[in-house]
């Protein structure tokens, strides 16, 4: 896949998308369906929280131009064309995150690996938003996913164990 | 400072109708 141009430092107004975009980084080898809807997400919501100022206006048009070049590049894959199946897509995925981890919580391996899966999946189920409401159970999971992320994160950081 | 606005607007719709065309609403 060709890279894409590189955005321009992000604006302090879209701080809370740093997480959603370094996600859609991280997996654009990995999972670009996924990377995809991630810039989406980030785009629609940084245009909710700003874009009038100039400074986001010429990040939210970088990033258009990243999903475009996306979009062209993935042109022959369902989950972009139709985004029905793009949202079951990055649900499974953020599913499949959130149950690796919950499985390595529960058998007591407490690791780096497992609060990034919990709060990789919280992320992903923000990027649901983008095809409409979350259901109860997703807001439940997301909730759950994020507690846990900062609750393991701060036992291993203190040398306690989670409970 | 009202052209300065309206080419603000102007830009801003056209990120909208960009966005809107990437998720096939037009």
């Amino acid at each position: 896949m060709a890279a894409l141009a590189p955005l321009p430092p992000l604006p302090p107004q879209f701080k809370s998308l740093q997480h959603h975009l370094r996600t859609a980084q991280e997996h654009d080898k990995r999972d670009p369906v996924v990377a995809y809807y991630c810039r989406l997400y980030a785009m629609q919501t940084g245009m909710k929280i700003d874009s009038k100022t100039p400074e986001c206006r010429k990040f939210l048009s970088k990033l258009m131009d990243q999903l475009e070049a996306l979009k062209k590049q993935l042109g022959d894959n369902e989950a972009i064309t139709q985004e029905i199946v793009g949202c079951a897509h990055v649900e499974n995925y953020a599913l499949k995150m959130f149950l690796y981890a919950d499985n390595e919580d529960r058998a007591g391996r407490f690791h780096k690996n497992m609060i990034k899966s919990f709060y990789t999946a919280s992320l992903l189920i923000d990027v649901l938003t983008v095809f409409g409401e979350l259901t109860d159970e997703n807001m439940k999971h997301r909730k759950y996913a994020r507690w846990k992320a900062t609750y393991i994160h701060n036992c291993l950081k203190n040398g306690e164990t989670p409970q | 400072t009202g052209s300065v606005a309206t080419v603000a607007s102007a830009e801003q719709d056209e990120l909208s109708q960009r966005l809107a065309r990437l998720r096939d609403q037009v």
